[in-house]
């Protein structure tokens, strides 16, 4: 009975992928303002199974992916001290005053969900992002370069509600100052760019659109029309900004939702989540804790974590380990990342209390990797982050385990390099 | 910084009152 409380028992097979989509999820709560949301690797994947990458591919693009969160740390740093301001590059000089560092945004463990743009609507499926700001998609032409997607490429000549931004609009300044964001101009148009390291960027025009999401539409929707559109995107049309900056998803559609909304990530690829705008939807056993901000990390939503237990056991590590460097919450980022301190106590409690099992060989940064050949079910710690306010995520099974095989299933968490970070 | 990834969000409700500076958990929302 004890171990009921502090464990899991599981199926393995509920860890690994599945062929066949599980449609039933919650599409019974669907409303206007509800989108599924799926695993783009999965088989619910619109973009279909062409697009599945291997756990150790997905890794390696994770550490990409949290590599350009960091350098967006330092890049904000480096501009300020430079111009004594908070300045943003312009295109044109971006190749100068943005450093070039490894890492994509669009690593593989991105979901997806479907928007229609322009009129009459055409459907995109793109990437939801918490981790950024602006919403793009490729466009025709394709001037220099879109990659492979599985929905035609919009083409804004065919839609009666597509119009550029010019380069006189004060919209066209205020774009060049959302993080990240780079802006020029062209022939009077406005243009953007938008760069994550030294493999994915989009380029093209500020554009003007309307844009629907299941039966709500907003006139007047800034996005990015891109002409040149290199990285991992894996057949999706573009990426939906969900950051905090004004030009977001989240704030052009404030008037409606109130800045509100709400996802649920499904547990394997072969189920569908939701994502949904407006109040409602969710469950009642939701509990708040607040959603800090970073002055130089304006885009970012943070929380205040304050406590790990492993097993039903509080760990013990001082509070300033979490408070020191702050956490984040992304969509797009896979495994945690947690300050090595930290890292190290759960991981100690974790193999000590999985000490039953043979350990195994890392995969990728995963340190703390399971041979389960033997089993069809395991027990497993319960995990827990405790928030500001006694608020608690009690991790789902699929959330403590990641892996391809029974042969090598990890501790889904990772270290940080240094407590600081 | 820390990040809280999404295999560790898996089959919560995640809730961003963003005007109301609140972040919500909810266990088992799909």
């Amino acid at each position: 009975r004890g171990e009921a409380e502090t464990h899991r028992s599981l199926l393995l097979s509920s860890l690994l992928p599945s062929a066949a989509c599980d449609k039933a999820s919650p599409t019974g709560l669907k409303t206007a303002t509800t989108l599924d949301l799926t695993h783009k690797h999965g088989p619910c994947s619109p973009l279909g199974p062409k697009s599945q990458t291997s756990p150790a591919q997905i890794l390696q693009q994770d550490k990409d992916r949290v590599n350009w969160l960091h350098s967006r740390l330092t890049t904000t740093i480096d501009v300020e001290r430079r111009s004594g301001r908070k300045k943003r590059p312009r295109l044109s000089d971006s190749a100068v005053t943005v450093p070039a560092r490894d890492g994509s945004l669009v690593s593989s463990g991105n979901f997806i969900v479907t928007v229609n743009l322009g009129t009459p609507p055409r459907p995109l499926n793109l990437i939801f992002d918490t981790g950024s700001d602006v919403t793009w998609t490729q466009c025709q032409p394709c001037a220099k370069f879109c990659h492979k997607q599985l929905d035609p490429i919009f083409d804004p000549a065919k839609s009666a509600t597509y119009s550029n931004v010019s380069c006189e609009q004060a919209v066209c300044q205020r774009y060049g100052d959302v993080p990240g964001v780079s802006r020029g101009c062209s022939a009077s148009t406005c243009l953007y760019g938008i760069q994550y390291g030294d493999k994915s960027f989009s380029v093209g025009f500020l554009a003007k659109e309307k844009i629907a999401i299941g039966r709500d539409s907003f006139d007047d929707f800034y996005f990015g029309c891109g002409q040149n559109n290199l990285g991992l995107f894996g057949g999706s049309a573009g990426l939906l900004g969900l950051g905090r900056d004004e030009f977001s998803f989240v704030s052009q559609t404030a008037s409606k939702y109130g800045k509100f909304f709400s996802y649920c990530l499904p547990s394997t690829p072969s189920n569908v989540g939701k994502l949904t705008f407006g109040k409602g939807g969710y469950s009642n056993r939701v509990k708040f804790t607040s959603l800090l901000t970073k002055p130089e990390l304006p885009s970012f939503y943070f929380v205040d974590v304050v406590g790990v237990s492993v097993g039903g056991k509080k760990l013990t590590i001082p509070a300033s380990i979490f408070s020191s460097a702050g956490t984040l919450i992304d969509s797009g980022t896979v495994i945690s990342r947690l300050p090595p301190t930290a890292y190290a106590a759960i991981r100690a409690e974790f193999r000590k209390q999985m000490s039953r099992y043979k350990l195994t060989e890392a995969l990728s940064l995963l340190d703390t990797c399971y041979d389960f050949s033997n089993f069809t079910t395991i027990s497993v710690p319960k995990v827990s982050f405790v928030f500001g306010g006694g608020v608690e995520l009690a991790v789902a099974p699929a959330g403590v385990l990641y892996g391809g095989s029974k042969k090598q299933i990890c501790l889904a968490l990772a270290g940080n390099g240094d407590d600081g970070d | 910084v820390a990040i809280l990834g999404n295999v560790q969000q898996m089959t919560q409700d995640v809730v961003y009152d963003v005007a109301g500076g609140k972040l919500g958990f909810g266990s088992g929302g799909c």
